[in-house]
Formats: C-alpha cells, sequence, structure tokens
C-alpha cells in the first residue's frame, strides 16, 4: 500500500493515534494528558522511523493538511496538535470523544 | 576561541541569550515570553548552524548540564529551560532579573 494508504488504515483501525517526535516536548504533553485518562494510544514517533519519518510527514499534511507534530487522530478523525488536543479536553469535549472512539 | 570560549563570551556579554531550535514549540514560547516583556534576547538558532549546532549543544550541556532547548542564560547566568523561565515569571522572579542584567 502507499503511505497514504498505510495512515489511512492506521488511523481508522486504532482508536487514538499520536504521530509524534520523541524529543519534543508537545508530543510528550499530549501523551501524558492520554496516559493520565488511561487512554493507551497508538504512538509514532516519525523521528525514529528514517527517511520514512519525513515522508510520513508530509503525507499527513497532505491528508490533513497539519505538517507539525504532535498530530492527534481520534476514532479515525482528525484533531489536531496539542493545543487542540488540550483544548477539547478543557471544554470537557476529549472524553466524550475517547469513549466514543472505544479508546478507554 | 574553543566553542567553550565562545558560548562563555556570548553570555556574558548579551544580557539575555537563548540557544533555541527554530521549529521547537518551548523555544518559541520562552522567546514570546521575553518579546512580550519588551525584552529582545540574543537568539541562537542550533538548528541553522549545520555541524556546529550539534557541537554547540554538547558544549552547553558540558558547561550548564542541560542538553535540551531552549537554553537560556540572563546577566551571565543560567537559568534553564521554558519552564524554569516561565516559573521565575509565575514567581515574579524574573523582572527584576532582566532589570537588573539591563536587559530591558
Ligand atoms: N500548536 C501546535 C504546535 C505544533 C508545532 O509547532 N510543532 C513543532 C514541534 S513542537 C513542529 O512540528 N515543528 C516542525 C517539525 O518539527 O518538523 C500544537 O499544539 O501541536
Ligand atoms: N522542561 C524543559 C524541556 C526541554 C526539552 O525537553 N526540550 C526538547 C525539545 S522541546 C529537547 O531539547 N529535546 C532534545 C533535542 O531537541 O535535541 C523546558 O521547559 O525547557
Ligand atoms: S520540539 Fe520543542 S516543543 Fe516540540
Amino acid at each position: 500500500p502507499s503511505l497514504e494508504e498505510t495512515v489511512k488504515t492506521t488511523v481508522a483501525e486504532n482508536p487514538v493515534v499520536v504521530y509524534s517526535k520523541s524529543w519534543c516536548s508537545y508530543s510528550s504533553e499530549v501523551k501524558s494528558l492520554f496516559n493520565g485518562l488511561q487512554v493507551k494510544p497508538l504512538v509514532i514517533e516519525l523521528d525514529q522511523l528514517g527517511a520514512e519519518g519525513s515522508q510520513l510527514q508530509n503525507v499527513l499534511e497532505k491528508l490533513t493538511g497539519q505538517y507539525t507534530v504532535p498530530n492527534v487522530f481520534i476514532g479515525g478523525k482528525h484533531i489536531g496538535g496539542c493545543s487542540d488536543t488540550v483544548q477539547l479536553y478543557n471544554k470537557g469535549e476529549l472524553e466524550p470523544m475517547l469513549a466514543e472512539a472505544n479508546a478507554k
């Protein structure tokens, strides 16, 4: 499959997916937000995939308009970055989304 | 001069110095904290210096014990990262330090 199909399958088959960079504090913040909610996201560290990492980042930009990390999906839906996810949490909208996606 | 001497001279001669990475949100946060206080730090983007960037990062670790970015100095004194600088600000201790270092 193409990288694009791989991303589409990954986000469809996993309740929560975080495309991340291992040394990035914003990526760590969103990972610990999910861990605090007893959710185990599928985490893909783009910086640990060699050349495929930057290819994936370009595919994510094409599919979502977002090049930056962290890039978060819940229930197959593109959520955005760290600030978007934190905002949803603060508005009480994140947990219902996680429940609906059977992430807990 | 060695890279170590260069760093020592840079932090001694500039009131506020931020070693940063241009695409890092924590680095941007600390830069905007200073800009909001009408302080223009000397910003060194480690990712824009080629091989010297990672050498500088190693020298900073040797001199300060801190490898991560942002790496902040005020009045020649090592402050720490983004969270350290924000904490000092929240405690009301950052502005007096900036005034003492003639940063404003
Ligand atoms: N507001 C966004 C900021 C995202 C952002 O700027 N991420 C940086 C790293 S912290 C990035 O991806 N920079 C480009 C790159 O690393 O390739 C969020 O909360 O996720
Ligand atoms: N708590 C620290 C966190 C610093 C940190 O982990 N920085 C990351 C980037 S956000 C880093 O330098 N990682 C290793 C690297 O990028 O070389 C701070 O507030 O500055
Ligand atoms: S690389 Fe610094 S916050 Fe992401």
